[in-house]
């Protein structure tokens, strides 16, 4: 999946199998992500494990977990808030779109999350305050280890040239290793150009909308793109920085050191 | 900031019985709630530094060790026991749901419990393949 960090560092990532998204004193966040082909390096979203933490006097710990075909507007054990201490209705579920589209508010920690399943696959975003980011820092005992905050190890990135044009183009190129084992994907133009009705502007959503149909074929991948720079429009604070350009490469640590 | 979090912790753990009487006799569970609550203000410390109620909680916590002749060292208290769960509402919202409260207690308000300094907001997504 494409990953856009806490410190707006954009990446590609292989990540197969269950990872940490969000691992604090407050949320816990893991995703599973599987093959979108078989013996493809590109993976997408089939489940997302979403713990909030029991906070005293507020919330009791709710487990909300969601699945390929099974986006619930509940929490595990069916209740839609925190539970039964008094400030329980400052953690609450709304479903925006029956078995698509959810946001769960978790006012006790300022905090805004956005699940969508889009074609097969889930999309996850966040609206976090920094404190709350930097809440396992304050307690001095995890190692913030979790893609949100430090994206992902560099073994598990996908290097994506820049898409400025058709596969071999002086431009730029094809995403070489997840586009080997697909079938029936688009051609570079048809991809572009299905991907531009949505994402106008060609920043890295537009790119990742690009290598998702070069990589699959499957012409959804492109709402996931949609959608998700609508959450980031929803979700981020600073304006001037929703389009991202420029893809992060790195090892991990500097972006958390960034931040 | 955190700190009035570690003051009900401290004053729930101790609400239910009394403090002890003379310092020749220290009680340790009221030392050990003490421990906790010095354990708590230390996590809190950077983001409370000017905090009025911070400091008074510290030189609190410094005034009652004395008084209590309790150890810095020793063990802290156990876990604060959850609250017990309140009889099913008459006309609930949905399966398991509470009533609405619409008087929640501030600590449950993330932007009214950070009060004036605005707090500064980071976004994470992830998406497609």
């Amino acid at each position: 999946p494409h990953l856009r960090t806490f410190t707006d560092r954009f990446q590609t990532c292989k990540v197969q199998g269950a990872w940490p998204l969000i691992d604090n004193n407050y949320l816990n966040v893991q995703v599973t992500n599987t093959p979108v082909l078989p013996g493809s390096a590109a993976t997408a979203t089939s489940k997302l494990t979403i713990i909030f933490k029991n906070f005293p006097e507020c919330v009791d710990q709710k487990v909300y977990q969601a699945e390929m075909d099974e986006l619930p507007a509940a929490f595990a054990d069916g209740s839609r808030n925190g539970g039964d201490q008094h400030g329980a209705n400052s953690l609450r579920i709304t479903e925006k779109v029956s078995g698509r589209h959810v946001e769960i508010q978790a006012r006790y920690i300022g905090t805004t999350i956005v699940v969508r399943q889009v074609g097969r696959y889930l999309t996850f975003a966040v609206r976090m305050p920094e404190e709350v980011v930097r809440a396992e820092e304050e307690q001095g005992g995890g190692q913030g280890l979790y893609l949100c905050l430090r994206g992902c190890p560099r073994s598990q990135q996908i290097d994506v040239q820049p898409l400025g044009g058709p596969p071999g183009a002086a431009a730029g190129s094809a995403p070489a290793p997840a586009a080997a084992a697909a079938p029936d994907t688009f051609p570079y133009e048809t991809a572009a150009a299905k991907c531009k009705e949505r994402l106008p502007v060609e920043d890295l959503y537009y790119q990742a909308c690009v290598f998702d149909l070069l990589t699959t074929g499957d012409a959804n991948f492109t709402l996931a793109a949609y959608y998700a720079l609508e959450d980031v429009k929803m979700l981020h604070s600073d304006k001037d920085k929703l389009h991202l350009y420029d893809r992060t490469q790195e090892a991990p640590g500097r972006a958390a050191a960034a931040m | 900031c955190k700190i009035l979090k570690c003051n009900s912790d401290f004053w729930s753990a101790t609400a239910g019985g009394p403090s002890p009487a003379s310092s020749d006799d220290p009680a340790p569970e009221f030392c050990a709630a003490l421990r906790t609550y010095a354990l708590c203000t230390r996590r809190t410390a950077r983001t409370c530094r000017g905090d009025l109620a911070y400091h008074s909680a510290v030189h609190g916590i410094e005034d009652l060790m004395g008084q209590h002749n309790c150890s810095r060292e020793g063990p802290t208290a156990p876990p604060r026991p959850r609250t017990p769960p309140a009889p099913p509402p008459a006309a609930p919202a949905g399966p398991g749901d509470s009533q609405e409260r619409a008087d929640s207690p501030e600590v449950c308000h993330y932007e009214q419990r950070s009060g004036p300094r605005r707090a500064n907001y980071t976004h994470c997504g992830l998406f497609g393949d």
